[in-house]
């Protein structure tokens, strides 16, 4: 396998091992990548964080599952055509065939996450410019938390059923974690962090 | 960047995939 291919693998297998590891209730956690734009309009050298690799668990609760999805039909409408869009592309165009995931509601996590792809944010800006610039942990734990904070992420993440989002900077990129429960800050998920995503480790 | 729509599109099949295996076992 390429050196590329095996990156990715074993960022993916990280970050399911965080999640699976930390015994609470995370939705989902994102892996945002240092990339240097060198194109940018100054001429300077910008540190851009991009999506790098995320693994989404989603909520075990259904009962929570199902208040978490309750947009109005015509936005479900909406998600539902991107799904099969989207399904349709990765599987190489074969249209037409039927797939019953298709037609299942898509929750406000789930779309949050799949937004979340086609996001990036220049050092210092945004949840995760903030913590990767300061190098340090952003911890928001409850609705007003999130919306309070002036981050458009976190009320975006609010509004989506989101409780808790932490950013907790790395070497080479921001690790983000979001869940629709309230979780209290724990320096045992700092150092899980630590040492799956740096090197010095 | 080549390899940033790369990494999407990896992540995208993959969260898709696992999206069908939820809601096949729900």
């Amino acid at each position: 396998p390429s050196l590329s291919q095996f990156n990715e693998d074993t960022l993916q297998q990280r970050l399911q091992a965080l999640i699976e590891s930390a015994g609470e209730g995370w939705t989902y956690a994102i892996f945002w990548q240092i990339s240097h734009d060198f194109e940018s309009p100054t001429g300077d050298n910008t540190v851009v964080l991009g999506w790098g690799d995320g693994y989404y668990k989603g909520e075990e609760d259904k009962e929570k599952k199902k208040k978490s999805s309750n947009s109005n039909p015509a936005e479900q409408e909406h998600r539902k055509r991107v799904i099969r869009e989207l399904n349709s592309l990765i599987s190489g165009g074969g249209g037409g065939v039927s797939d019953e995931s298709n037609d299942e509601e898509v929750t406000d996590t789930e779309w949050f996450f799949l937004v979340s792809m086609t996001q990036s944010f220049a050092n210092g800006v945004g949840l995760p410019g903030e913590s990767f610039l300061n190098s340090r942990v952003i911890w928001l734990s409850g609705s007003g938390a999130l919306t309070g904070s002036g981050c458009e992420r976190a009320s975006q993440g609010q509004i989506y059923g989101l409780q808790t989002m932490v950013c907790i900077a790395a070497e080479n990129g921001v690790v983000e974690l979001g869940s629709s429960e309230v979780i209290s800050q724990s320096s045992d998920l700092m150092d899980k962090v630590n040492s799956l995503f740096n090197s010095n480790n | 960047i080549p390899s940033v729509p790369q990494a999407r599109k990896a992540s995208l099949a993959r969260f898709l995939e696992k999206r069908k295996e939820r809601l096949m076992s729900a």
